[in-house]
């Protein structure tokens, strides 16, 4: 129950886009 | 299995032409590393790909595509954080 319910939502947004903002940077 | 993932994607997302370029661009960085290319253009090609997937996974439903589409932005994630980590470590030996 709840699966499919947008406030089960499992996926971290935040750890993604800081991920993705330090894969920018210059190395 | 990496494959497969990204080629299920790419039959689920036909109604998404900025989805499946994305994909196209994962597939060219990955067989770009594969031949031995691991430099900033290869990095780039991760970048302009997973910044797209990111926009699409954010504005995708619940559903079977939204869990592939994820798994499969954490592969691109982690197979581009290490090379970059393979060409900070190539211009710190030069």
């Amino acid at each position: 129950v709840g699966r499919n319910t947008a406030s089960s939502d499992d996926i971290d947004f935040d750890d993604l886009s800081r991920r993705f903002e330090d894969l920018k940077k210059k190395t | 299995q990496f494959k497969s993932t990204r080629d299920i994607l790419r039959e689920m997302s036909r109604d998404q032409p900025r989805m499946l370029a994305a994909l196209e661009l994962a597939s060219t960085a990955i067989a770009m590393e594969e031949n031995g290319i691991e430099d900033h253009d290869t990095l780039a090609l991760y970048q302009q790909s997973l910044g797209e997937l990111l926009l699409a996974l954010a504005a995708e439903a619940q559903g079977c595509r939204r869990e592939l589409l994820h798994g499969e932005i954490k592969s691109l994630m982690t197979r581009a954080e290490y090379l970059k980590e393979q060409i900070k470590m190539l211009e710190t030996q030069k």
